[in-house]
């Protein structure tokens, strides 16, 4: 553990309570998408199988219960409690052109042919393109509350933070993983456009608006 | 060292 990582982790965690707050306090999901949470649900499904059969540390036990119990949570609140708000019409983008392509990369490209690691690797892929649907939303819809960039602002530092984590550990301990490392940079990639947008736009008080 | 799959991360 180190000092990139930790930040990663808690810009992750400030991401996905400020989601949750955002639903819960405005009673509305609007402007979210419905199937960005259920990816990532299903990516912390998937990559936490090994909750009781890896022990790493009490920290990361209780992230992970964390992380797992939050995105359930935030698609509770999408689908069934305020399901009323949730902009359906705007949140088009095909779910199975992101899962099929990680189920098929995951099964060529593994560190090891085995069912957790497979599902380990699934998650990794899968994670890397789940932010997909909701940006393709705000451009849908050609505007982000400033509440929502927020949240992709701290979603997106979490895996830049992550990148210079394994910087950090690749010189320090020798320590790298190449899919998780690839995968991370592409994910990272994908938030560069929102990136410049928030800082030129959003953090000078004015809203996210996409240039028309 | 190609680890231990950076298992120890979330």
């Amino acid at each position: 553990m180190n000092v990139f990582r930790l930040s990663g982790d808690v810009a992750h965690l400030i991401a996905i309570i400020i989601l949750l707050l955002k639903i819960w306090t405005s009673r509305s999901c609007a402007g979210i998408s419905g199937k960005s949470q259920i990816l990532f649900a299903v990516t912390f499904v998937a990559r936490y199988l090994d909750l009781f059969t890896n022990y790493v540390s009490i920290y990361n036990s209780v992230m992970k219960i964390v992380y797992l119990l939050a995105s359930f949570g935030t698609v509770y609140l999408m689908y069934m409690k305020f399901k009323a708000t949730y902009d359906h019409n705007h949140d088009t983008f095909r779910l199975e052109f992101l899962i099929l392509p990680a189920i098929a990369l995951s099964l060529i490209i593994n560190h090891d042919f085995a069912v957790i690691e497979v599902f380990w690797t699934f998650s990794i892929y899968l994670e890397s393109v789940a932010i997909l649907p909701q940006l393709f939303m705000v451009s849908k819809t050609g505007e982000a509350e400033s509440i929502t960039s927020h949240y992709l602002f701290a979603l997106g530092s979490y895996r830049a933070l992550y990148i210079v984590n394994w910087i950090y550990r690749y010189y320090m301990e020798g320590f790298y993983d190449m899919i998780a490392t690839l995968a991370g940079i592409v994910q990272t990639v994908l938030y560069c456009d929102f990136f410049y947008l928030y800082i030129t736009k959003v953090l000078k008080g004015k809203k996210l608006q996409l240039p028309a | 060292i190609a680890a231990q799959f950076g298992k120890d991360e979330l």
